[in-house]
Order: structure tokens, then C-alpha cells, then sequence
């Protein structure tokens, strides 16, 4: 454990909190595309699922846990609780584009081909672009609302840090993981057009809106 | 090397 990787996975955690608290203090999930977060919910069902294998840490077991139970608790706000203010008209990217391509990809690219390992590769490959649907949405509209732009700031910086991560990890412990490594890259550089209004805009008190 | 179970990242 490093500084890069606890505050990557705090900030990763603060993310998931700023999500869930803006939608239950507003009691609305406009704005926010309920299909990302039915893959970042199968992201994590299908990473965690070495609980029921192996035990690493009482941190780690924790960390799991919270982000599950986060990630299935924002989906029931979406679908069920909050349902009347999800905006699906808004939310129309097709999901089957991503995920069979990242299933194929996952069976073809993996370090092991067993079931577990190949569904952490698929969770690692899944959550590189799970994000895709709220920034289409994000496009489709326009605009953001200024919580939901720190949401993804953190959630963006997470794997921008887990990256600094790596690289401690490669020179202080010899430690890679090619997968990893370059999924995330993948996952960071999609937000790079996103950190640059959220730097250029949101940080200077505007509402981030993009040009009709 | 590489990074087979267990996986001590998240």
C-alpha cells in the first residue's frame, strides 16, 4: 500500500458517496445515466468475487463491500426509489457495444483462462469504459450539474492515481500487471477532455456546459 | 510479474 493507491481509493470511495448523497438529498437522479451505473455495479460483482476465494485484508474485504453495496444502492435509487426523475430519453447509449466486445476481449486477453480470472479481466476491461454512457449523456444534454462533475473529478482522478500507483509499484516492488495497466490507461485518458473543462470551467465557478 | 489471484487491488 502506497499514498497513490489509498488516496486513489479514497477518492474512488468519495465518488461513489458524492453520487449516492446527490441523489438522495435532492431526492432526483437527473442528469445521471443509470445505464454507467448498472456497469459499474457489474464491474464490482464481477471483481469481488475472490470474497468468497480469498482473504487479502480487513481493509480490502471492506473496501469491497462498501463499493457493492454503494454501487447496488445508486442503481435501486435510479430504477426504483427515484425512477420518475431518471431521464432514460436521455440515457440511450447502447450498452451491448461495450459489453460484448469487453466479454469477447476478456475470454481472448486474460493472465489465465478460468472463470474467475476471466471475469476479473472483463470487470477490469468493463470499468475502463463503463463511464461512456454518462459522458454520451453528458453530450446528449449539454450540461452537468456542478455535483455530478465532481463526481466524476474523483472518479476520473481514482484511476488517474491508481497509475501513479503502478509505477511505485513497478520500481519499488518490481510489480505489473499489463492488464491493468493498460485498461486504466484507457479508463484515464476517456476523461481527459472531462478534466480539462472540469479545470477550465467548474473549478472557476461555472456550470459546465458544452457549445450547442 | 504477473498479477494472478489473490488480488490485493481494488
Amino acid at each position: 500500500m502506497n499514498i497513490f493507491r489509498l488516496t486513489g481509493d479514497l477518492s474512488h470511495l468519495a465518488a461513489i458517496i458524492i453520487l449516492l448523497l446527490k441523489i438522495w438529498k435532492s431526492r432526483s437522479c437527473a442528469g445521471i445515466s443509470g445505464k454507467s451505473q448498472i456497469l459499474f455495479a457489474l464491474v464490482f460483482t464481477t471483481r469481488y468475487l475472490d470474497l468468497f476465494t480469498s482473504f487479502i485484508s480487513l481493509y480490502n474485504t471492506c473496501m469491497k463491500l462498501i463499493y457493492i453495496g454503494c454501487a447496488y444502492a445508486t442503481v435501486y435509487l435510479i430504477y426504483a426509489k427515484f425512477r420518475a426523475t431518471y431521464d432514460g430519453n436521455h440515457d440511450s447509449f447502447r450498452v451491448e457495444f461495450l459489453v460484448v466486445p469487453v466479454g469477447g476481449l476478456s475470454v481472448l486477453i486474460n493472465h489465465d483462462f478460468s472463470p474467475l480470472e476471466i471475469l476479473w479481466t472483463f470487470s477490469i476491461y468493463l470499468e475502463s469504459v463503463a463511464i461512456l454512457p454518462q459522458l454520451f449523456m453528458i453530450s446528449k444534454t449539454g450540461e452537468a450539474e456542478t455535483i455530478t462533475t465532481h463526481y466524476l473529478f474523483c472518479l476520473g482522478l481514482y484511476r488517474a492515481l491508481y497509475l501513479f500507483n503502478w509505477i511505485w509499484r513497478f520500481y519499488f516492488e518490481g510489480f505489473f500487471d499489463m492488464i491493468a495497466i493498460v485498461a486504466g490507461v484507457v479508463q484515464t485518458v476517456l476523461y481527459c477532455d472531462f478534466f480539462y473543462l472540469y479545470v477550465t470551467k467548474v473549478l472557476k465557478g461555472k456550470k459546465l456546459s458544452l457549445p450547442a | 510479474g504477473l498479477n494472478i489471484n489473490p488480488k490485493d487491488e481494488l
